[in-house]
């Protein structure tokens, strides 16, 4: 464990917990995409089987039952409780188009041709499009409530850590994961736009409006 | 430097 991934696992965390506190408190879950909700339920579940297997420290078991816990509460939430304030309209994203090419890719690019191996290799390459359809959203209503960009804020800054993580990781341990690393890049990439107007907008308290 | 088989992060 080194400090970039602790930050950016509790970072990871502080994120689960603006959305759930957001939708809770709030009792909508309007301007959330259910479609990536969906997808990071189906990230962690299809990433973390191995909980049943190996064993690795108190705290890896314990964060993959909260992460693995609260992505499905988070759907169940939005499909059903709050239900009615699903916009349903604007969460269109096929996530079809993304689940299929993770698949493939697995069964293709992994680094052993197991079950656990390429279901955790699905997971990464899914994860690293999840947020997709979130931002699909903001950019079709245009806006985004600060919470939710908080929310986005925290979630993109903890795959951008955990890049850190893994050049320390190289230089201090002589360790790496080129799966996971590319994959790490292209989902950090993909909130560069949303960091932006994030920095240059919300932190002087303006609302997030996307250039129409 | 070796490739990691073992996942040990989250």
């Amino acid at each position: 464990m080194n400090i970039f991934r602790l930050f950016g696992d509790l970072s990871h965390l502080l994120a689960i917990i603006i959305l759930l506190l957001k939708i809770w408190k709030t009792r909508s879950c309007a301007g959330i995409s259910g479609k990536s909700q969906i997808l990071f339920a189906i990230v962690y579940t299809s990433r973390y089987l191995d909980l049943m297997t190996t064993y690795i420290s108190a705290y890896n078991t314990f964060m993959k039952i909260v992460f693995v816990a609260t992505s499905y509460a988070t759907v169940f939430l939005m499909y059903m409780k709050f239900k009615a304030t699903y916009d349903r309209n604007h969460d269109t994203f096929r996530i079809e188009f993304l689940i299929v090419p993770a698949v493939i890719l697995a069964l293709v690019i992994n680094q052993e041709f197991t079950v656990l191996e390429v279901l955790w290799t699905f997971s990464i390459y899914l994860e690293s499009v999840a947020i997709l359809p979130q931002l699909f959203l903001v950019s079709k209503t245009g806006e985004a409530e600060s919470i939710t960009s908080h929310y986005l804020f925290a979630l993109g800054s903890y795959r951008a850590l955990y890049l850190l993580n893994w050049v320390y990781r190289y230089y201090a341990e002589d360790h790496y994961d080129l799966i996971a690393i590319v994959a790490g890049l292209v989902q950090t990439v993909l909130y560069c736009d949303f960091f932006y107007l994030y920095i240059t907008k919300v932190l002087k308290g303006k609302k997030l409006q996307l250039p129409a | 430097i070796e490739q990691s088989n073992m996942h040990d992060e989250l």
